[in-house]
Protein backbone atom coordinates (compact mmCIF):
# COMPACT_ATOMS: atom_id res chain seq x y z
CA UNK A 1 0.00 0.00 0.00
CA UNK A 2 1.43 3.60 -0.93
CA UNK A 3 0.60 6.22 1.42
CA UNK A 4 2.60 8.09 4.19
CA UNK A 5 1.61 10.36 7.37
CA UNK A 6 3.73 12.70 8.96
CA UNK A 7 2.67 14.70 12.87
CA UNK A 8 3.52 17.27 14.39
CA UNK A 9 3.66 19.23 17.78
CA UNK A 10 4.66 22.53 18.96
CA UNK A 11 7.81 24.50 17.45
CA UNK A 12 9.72 27.26 19.36
CA UNK A 13 12.76 27.99 21.79
CA UNK A 14 14.47 24.94 24.08
CA UNK A 15 12.77 24.98 27.05
CA UNK A 16 14.48 22.96 30.21
CA UNK A 17 10.81 21.26 30.59
CA UNK A 18 10.26 20.34 27.55
CA UNK A 19 13.44 17.74 27.66
CA UNK A 20 12.29 16.99 30.59
CA UNK A 21 8.92 15.40 29.34
CA UNK A 22 10.86 14.63 26.23
CA UNK A 23 10.14 10.62 26.36
CA UNK A 24 6.07 11.46 27.00
CA UNK A 25 6.29 14.15 23.49
CA UNK A 26 7.77 11.04 21.36
CA UNK A 27 5.43 8.64 22.91
CA UNK A 28 2.74 10.71 21.63
CA UNK A 29 3.97 11.35 18.27
CA UNK A 30 4.44 7.95 18.06
CA UNK A 31 0.30 6.76 18.93
CA UNK A 32 -0.63 9.84 16.49
CA UNK A 33 1.49 7.87 13.84
CA UNK A 34 0.18 4.88 14.65
CA UNK A 35 -3.64 5.88 14.93
CA UNK A 36 -3.17 7.30 11.49
CA UNK A 37 -1.27 4.68 9.68
CA UNK A 38 -4.40 2.46 11.00
CA UNK A 39 -6.68 4.88 9.16
CA UNK A 40 -4.82 5.03 5.89
CA UNK A 41 -4.75 1.36 6.20
CA UNK A 42 -8.59 1.44 5.84
CA UNK A 43 -9.46 4.45 5.05
CA UNK A 44 -8.76 8.03 3.06
CA UNK A 45 -5.85 10.84 4.51
CA UNK A 46 -8.82 12.72 5.36
CA UNK A 47 -9.60 9.79 8.16
CA UNK A 48 -5.67 9.31 9.17
CA UNK A 49 -5.26 13.08 9.63
CA UNK A 50 -7.97 13.54 11.86
CA UNK A 51 -7.33 10.24 13.59
CA UNK A 52 -3.75 11.21 14.10
CA UNK A 53 -4.37 15.04 15.47
CA UNK A 54 -7.41 13.50 17.85
CA UNK A 55 -4.29 11.29 19.30
CA UNK A 56 -2.41 14.09 19.92
CA UNK A 57 -5.49 16.28 21.63
CA UNK A 58 -7.07 13.73 23.55
CA UNK A 59 -3.31 13.11 25.10
CA UNK A 60 -3.18 16.14 27.20
CA UNK A 61 0.69 16.76 26.39
CA UNK A 62 0.25 19.06 23.52
CA UNK A 63 -0.61 22.64 23.21
CA UNK A 64 -4.39 21.36 21.81
CA UNK A 65 -7.59 19.59 22.84
CA UNK A 66 -7.15 18.49 26.64
CA UNK A 67 -3.44 20.09 27.02
CA UNK A 68 -4.54 23.41 25.61
CA UNK A 69 -2.95 26.62 26.71
CA UNK A 70 -5.04 29.01 27.81
CA UNK A 71 -6.21 32.52 27.40
CA UNK A 72 -5.14 36.08 28.98
CA UNK A 73 -8.71 34.81 31.63
CA UNK A 74 -7.27 31.60 32.05
CA UNK A 75 -9.59 29.99 29.72
CA UNK A 76 -9.64 27.14 26.73
CA UNK A 77 -10.00 28.25 23.37
CA UNK A 78 -9.28 25.69 20.74
CA UNK A 79 -8.83 26.55 16.47
CA UNK A 80 -8.54 23.72 14.17
CA UNK A 81 -8.44 23.43 10.49
CA UNK A 82 -9.01 20.09 8.29
CA UNK A 83 -8.39 20.40 4.39
CA UNK A 84 -9.19 17.53 1.83
CA UNK A 85 -6.84 18.18 -1.54
CA UNK A 86 -9.47 15.79 -4.00
CA UNK A 87 -11.81 19.06 -4.24
CA UNK A 88 -10.08 21.19 -1.81
CA UNK A 89 -12.81 20.91 0.83
CA UNK A 90 -12.70 22.49 4.05
CA UNK A 91 -13.69 22.80 7.82
CA UNK A 92 -12.65 24.61 10.60
CA UNK A 93 -13.66 26.04 14.03
CA UNK A 94 -12.10 28.72 15.76
CA UNK A 95 -12.53 30.22 19.63
CA UNK A 96 -14.40 27.01 20.08
CA UNK A 97 -14.49 26.11 23.65
CA UNK A 98 -17.28 23.20 23.85
CA UNK A 99 -15.26 19.91 22.81
CA UNK A 100 -12.17 19.15 23.45
CA UNK A 101 -11.72 16.89 20.06
CA UNK A 102 -11.40 20.26 17.84
CA UNK A 103 -10.36 18.45 14.94
CA UNK A 104 -13.43 16.04 14.74
CA UNK A 105 -15.91 19.24 14.91
CA UNK A 106 -13.38 21.22 12.32
CA UNK A 107 -14.46 18.25 10.02
CA UNK A 108 -17.94 18.11 10.80
CA UNK A 109 -18.11 21.80 9.49
CA UNK A 110 -16.67 20.68 6.44
CA UNK A 111 -19.18 17.89 5.65
CA UNK A 112 -22.42 18.70 8.10
CA UNK A 113 -22.58 22.54 6.92
CA UNK A 114 -22.26 24.82 4.20
CA UNK A 115 -19.26 26.72 5.66
CA UNK A 116 -15.69 26.62 5.97
CA UNK A 117 -15.82 28.15 9.35
CA UNK A 118 -17.83 28.47 12.40
CA UNK A 119 -16.20 30.84 15.49
CA UNK A 120 -17.14 31.11 19.05
CA UNK A 121 -20.40 30.32 20.26
CA UNK A 122 -21.59 28.89 17.00
CA UNK A 123 -18.95 26.41 16.73
CA UNK A 124 -19.58 24.88 20.94
CA UNK A 125 -23.65 24.87 19.72
CA UNK A 126 -23.15 22.30 16.80
CA UNK A 127 -20.46 20.58 19.14
CA UNK A 128 -23.21 20.52 21.55
CA UNK A 129 -25.66 19.48 19.14
CA UNK A 130 -23.79 16.61 17.67
CA UNK A 131 -23.09 15.52 21.15
CA UNK A 132 -19.57 15.90 21.34
CA UNK A 133 -17.51 15.33 24.68
CA UNK A 134 -17.26 18.31 26.88
CA UNK A 135 -13.68 19.55 27.17
CA UNK A 136 -12.50 18.54 31.23
CA UNK A 137 -11.19 21.93 31.90
CA UNK A 138 -7.51 23.05 32.14
CA UNK A 139 -4.72 20.39 32.97
CA UNK A 140 -2.27 21.42 36.04
CA UNK A 141 0.46 21.42 33.46
CA UNK A 142 -1.72 24.40 31.58
CA UNK A 143 -2.80 26.14 34.25
CA UNK A 144 0.66 26.44 35.90
CA UNK A 145 2.44 27.56 33.09
CA UNK A 146 -0.41 30.28 33.02
CA UNK A 147 0.12 31.49 36.43
CA UNK A 148 4.25 31.66 35.85
CA UNK A 149 3.57 33.42 32.37
CA UNK A 150 1.18 36.20 33.84
CA UNK A 151 3.75 36.52 36.87
CA UNK A 152 6.45 37.24 33.91
CA UNK A 153 4.03 39.52 32.41
CA UNK A 154 3.55 41.62 35.52
CA UNK A 155 7.51 41.62 35.58
CA UNK A 156 8.19 42.96 32.22
CA UNK A 157 9.94 39.88 31.51
CA UNK A 158 7.38 38.29 28.41
CA UNK A 159 8.27 39.48 25.62
CA UNK A 160 5.92 37.71 23.14
CA UNK A 161 2.96 40.13 23.30
CA UNK A 162 3.87 43.54 23.78
CA UNK A 163 0.95 45.48 22.63
CA UNK A 164 -1.18 43.30 24.89
CA UNK A 165 0.44 44.14 28.23
CA UNK A 166 -1.22 46.81 29.59
CA UNK A 167 -4.82 44.68 28.24
CA UNK A 168 -3.14 42.00 29.94
CA UNK A 169 -2.75 43.97 33.23
CA UNK A 170 -5.86 44.94 33.50
CA UNK A 171 -8.81 42.65 32.99
CA UNK A 172 -11.87 43.20 33.04
CA UNK A 173 -15.04 44.21 35.76
CA UNK A 174 -14.14 44.87 39.41
CA UNK B 1 -0.25 23.23 18.67
CA UNK B 2 -0.34 19.44 16.81
CA UNK B 3 -0.78 18.92 12.85
CA UNK B 4 -1.05 16.00 10.49
CA UNK B 5 -0.45 15.57 6.46
CA UNK B 6 -1.20 12.31 4.93
CA UNK B 7 -1.28 11.07 1.10
CA UNK B 8 -3.36 7.71 0.94
CA UNK B 9 -3.57 4.96 -1.86
CA UNK B 10 -5.83 6.97 -4.41
CA UNK B 11 -3.45 9.54 -4.31
CA UNK B 12 -5.07 11.90 -2.00
CA UNK B 13 -3.76 14.44 0.26
CA UNK B 14 -5.05 15.73 3.09
CA UNK B 15 -3.97 18.09 6.42
CA UNK B 16 -5.59 18.83 9.71
CA UNK B 17 -4.23 21.44 12.27
CA UNK B 18 -5.66 22.01 16.09
CA UNK B 19 -4.34 24.32 19.36
CA UNK B 20 -4.99 25.83 22.06
CA UNK B 21 -3.63 28.77 20.35
CA UNK B 22 -0.71 30.87 22.10
CA UNK B 23 -0.53 31.35 26.11
CA UNK B 24 -1.95 34.68 27.69
CA UNK B 25 -3.78 35.50 24.33
CA UNK B 26 -6.55 37.63 23.83
CA UNK B 27 -10.22 35.88 24.22
CA UNK B 28 -11.24 35.33 21.07
CA UNK B 29 -7.36 35.84 19.33
CA UNK B 30 -7.61 33.59 15.99
CA UNK B 31 -3.79 32.28 14.58
CA UNK B 32 -3.26 30.79 11.32
CA UNK B 33 -4.72 27.04 12.45
CA UNK B 34 -8.28 27.45 11.40
CA UNK B 35 -7.02 29.31 8.09
CA UNK B 36 -6.96 27.48 4.99
CA UNK B 37 -3.32 28.60 2.78
CA UNK B 38 -2.27 29.65 6.61
CA UNK B 39 -1.44 27.28 8.90
CA UNK B 40 -3.11 24.27 7.01
CA UNK B 41 -3.66 23.58 3.24
CA UNK B 42 -4.21 20.61 0.77
CA UNK B 43 -4.23 20.36 -3.03
CA UNK B 44 -4.10 17.15 -4.74
CA UNK B 45 -1.21 17.15 -7.30
CA UNK B 46 0.64 18.87 -5.23
CA UNK B 47 1.14 19.07 -1.51
CA UNK B 48 -0.39 18.85 1.86
CA UNK B 49 1.02 20.85 4.69
CA UNK B 50 0.48 21.78 8.24
CA UNK B 51 2.23 24.84 10.32
CA UNK B 52 3.07 25.40 14.04
CA UNK B 53 4.69 28.41 15.69
CA UNK B 54 3.45 32.10 16.00
CA UNK B 55 0.05 32.27 14.28
CA UNK B 56 0.25 35.85 13.69
CA UNK B 57 3.17 35.89 11.68
CA UNK B 58 2.30 32.51 9.94
CA UNK B 59 -0.97 33.62 8.84
CA UNK B 60 0.20 37.19 7.65
CA UNK B 61 2.58 35.13 5.60
CA UNK B 62 0.18 32.58 5.21
CA UNK B 63 3.27 30.49 4.80
CA UNK B 64 1.04 26.90 3.83
CA UNK B 65 0.18 28.64 0.14
CA UNK B 66 3.73 29.93 -0.81
CA UNK B 67 4.76 26.26 -0.32
CA UNK B 68 2.08 24.83 -2.49
CA UNK B 69 2.64 27.73 -5.09
CA UNK B 70 6.21 27.67 -5.30
CA UNK B 71 5.61 23.78 -5.64
CA UNK B 72 2.91 24.30 -8.32
CA UNK B 73 5.70 26.44 -10.60
CA UNK B 74 8.04 22.97 -10.40
CA UNK B 75 10.12 24.23 -7.02
CA UNK B 76 10.69 20.85 -5.31
CA UNK B 77 9.31 19.76 -1.36
CA UNK B 78 12.31 20.62 0.43
CA UNK B 79 13.27 23.81 -1.51
CA UNK B 80 9.76 25.22 -1.40
CA UNK B 81 9.52 24.86 2.63
CA UNK B 82 13.28 25.76 2.76
CA UNK B 83 12.92 28.59 1.00
CA UNK B 84 8.97 29.89 2.55
CA UNK B 85 10.88 29.41 5.82
CA UNK B 86 13.98 31.20 5.46
CA UNK B 87 12.18 33.89 3.30
CA UNK B 88 9.78 34.42 6.22
CA UNK B 89 12.39 34.55 8.76
CA UNK B 90 14.56 37.11 6.86
CA UNK B 91 10.52 39.29 6.46
CA UNK B 92 10.39 39.72 10.29
CA UNK B 93 13.41 39.48 11.27
CA UNK B 94 12.54 36.61 13.92
CA UNK B 95 13.33 33.21 14.67
CA UNK B 96 11.53 30.45 16.51
CA UNK B 97 8.37 31.40 14.80
CA UNK B 98 7.75 28.86 12.44
CA UNK B 99 7.97 25.06 11.94
CA UNK B 100 6.34 23.26 8.63
CA UNK B 101 5.68 19.48 7.81
CA UNK B 102 4.87 18.15 4.22
CA UNK B 103 4.04 15.31 2.14
CA UNK B 104 3.85 16.14 -1.87
CA UNK B 105 1.95 13.95 -4.49
CA UNK B 106 4.57 11.18 -4.50
CA UNK B 107 4.69 10.40 -0.76
CA UNK B 108 7.57 12.41 -0.52
CA UNK B 109 8.46 13.84 3.29
CA UNK B 110 9.24 17.14 3.94
CA UNK B 111 10.16 19.75 6.81
CA UNK B 112 11.66 23.17 7.46
CA UNK B 113 11.69 25.61 10.51
CA UNK B 114 13.49 28.15 11.96
CA UNK B 115 13.12 26.98 16.02
CA UNK B 116 15.49 25.07 18.45
CA UNK B 117 12.73 22.67 19.10
CA UNK B 118 10.20 21.02 16.26
CA UNK B 119 8.31 17.91 17.67
CA UNK B 120 7.57 15.88 14.41
CA UNK B 121 7.41 12.23 13.10
CA UNK B 122 6.29 10.08 9.87
CA UNK B 123 5.35 6.82 9.41
CA UNK B 124 5.61 4.56 5.62
CA UNK B 125 4.07 1.05 5.53
CA UNK B 126 6.96 -1.37 6.19
CA UNK B 127 9.10 1.16 7.71
CA UNK B 128 10.18 2.52 11.67
CA UNK B 129 8.22 4.94 12.60
CA UNK B 130 10.54 7.97 13.16
CA UNK B 131 10.06 10.94 15.43
CA UNK B 132 12.27 13.90 16.58
CA UNK B 133 12.16 17.16 19.35
CA UNK B 134 15.02 19.03 18.68
CA UNK B 135 15.18 20.46 15.18
CA UNK B 136 18.54 19.29 13.88
CA UNK B 137 17.42 15.67 14.95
Amino acid sequence: MRGIIAVHGGAGRLRKSLLESRRELEEGLRDALHAGMSALATGSSLDAVEAAVRVLESSGIFNAGKGAALNAYGQVELDAGVMFGRDLSFGAVAAQRYTWNAVSLARKVMELTDHILLVGPGADELAKRLGMELHPGPTERARKLYEELLEAVKKGEHDLWRKNRSLLLSPPGD
Amino acid sequence: TVGAVALDSDGNLAAATSTGGISLKLPGRVGDTPLPGAGVYAENGVVAISATGVGELIARYLAAFRVAELMRRGTPLAEALGQVVSNMTNFFGRRNTVGLIAVDATGAYGEATNCEVFLRGFAKPGEPVKVGVLAEE
